[in-house]
């Protein structure tokens, strides 16, 4: 049994043991307890109640409160598991684990999945691949005529909806991925491989032995 | 048209998490 010299700090109301996070992510001790210095800080930036609210998400991403972004809704929603609309600690780290370059690819599959399952029916439609496609081209300056977009849109759904039902289901959504592995591309951080190193301000001291 | 709509939709800014670990002084 360890001993260690705990650092009394004040905790938020979500927090978890990091050596319990540890164990059921890719990140180590060392790294969880980095990950709750930059959850801190990011959880405290325009309500400090310990717990990210998505205007705090949207801000550390975009340094930009006000900037909504259909996808980093989508995601702030996935990372939310309680579906409590705040991001707790746990729920920080296990789906920042998704994205760490060691993670299973089946979970980044998974995620993704889930991340164009717009209206969370299990299966990814036609009309969500469009409604997708469309709001990028809003948010960006890039002008695509409707019918262009309807022929990509046409093309890809081809291809994934090998059983032609007019729908991508997990299955199909794993080969079509497996045959374009660029898709999963920025499911990985590679900031994630080492956070410690790469934000050593964020390390606290800590007498915690990584078990790895 | 060899245009991947899921690969054109990952261009997204909401997409790049990178903004969470940078480090703004204000």
């Amino acid at each position: 049994m360890g001993c260690f010299h705990s650092k009394i700090t004040k905790h938020t109301p979500g927090y978890e043991d990091p050596t319990i996070l540890a164990a059921e992510t890719p990140f180590t001790v060392s790294e969880v307890e980095a990950l709750y210095e930059l959850f801190k800080k990011i959880s405290s930036s325009i309500i400090d109640d310990g717990l990210i609210h998505k205007e705090e998400f949207q801000l550390a991403l975009f340094r930009n409160r006000n900037r909504r972004n259909l996808f980093s809704d989508r995601i702030f929603d996935l990372f939310d598991y309680k579906r409590n609309e705040v991001i707790e600690f746990g729920e920080f780290v296990r789906s920042l684990g998704v994205f760490h370059p060691n993670a299973p690819v089946s979970d980044k599959v998974a995620f993704a999945f889930r991340l164009y399952d717009l209206r969370n029916t299990g299966y990814i439609e036609r009309e969500e691949l469009r409604e997708m496609v469309l709001a990028l081209l809003h948010e960006s300056d890039l002008v695509l005529s409707e019918d262009f977009v309807e022929m990509i849109v046409d093309k890809t759904f081809s291809d994934a909806d090998t059983k032609g039902d007019g729908r991508i289901d997990p299955d199909e959504w794993k080969e079509f991925v497996s045959r374009n592995p660029s898709l999963i591309k920025n499911m990985t951080l590679p900031y994630l491989k080492d956070i410690t190193l790469a934000f050593p301000s964020f390390v606290i001291s800590s007498e915690v032995e990584d078990s790895e | 048209v060899n245009l991947n709509a899921f690969e054109i939709i990952s261009l997204s800014a909401g997409f790049d998490l990178s903004g969470l670990f940078e480090e703004s002084d204000d």
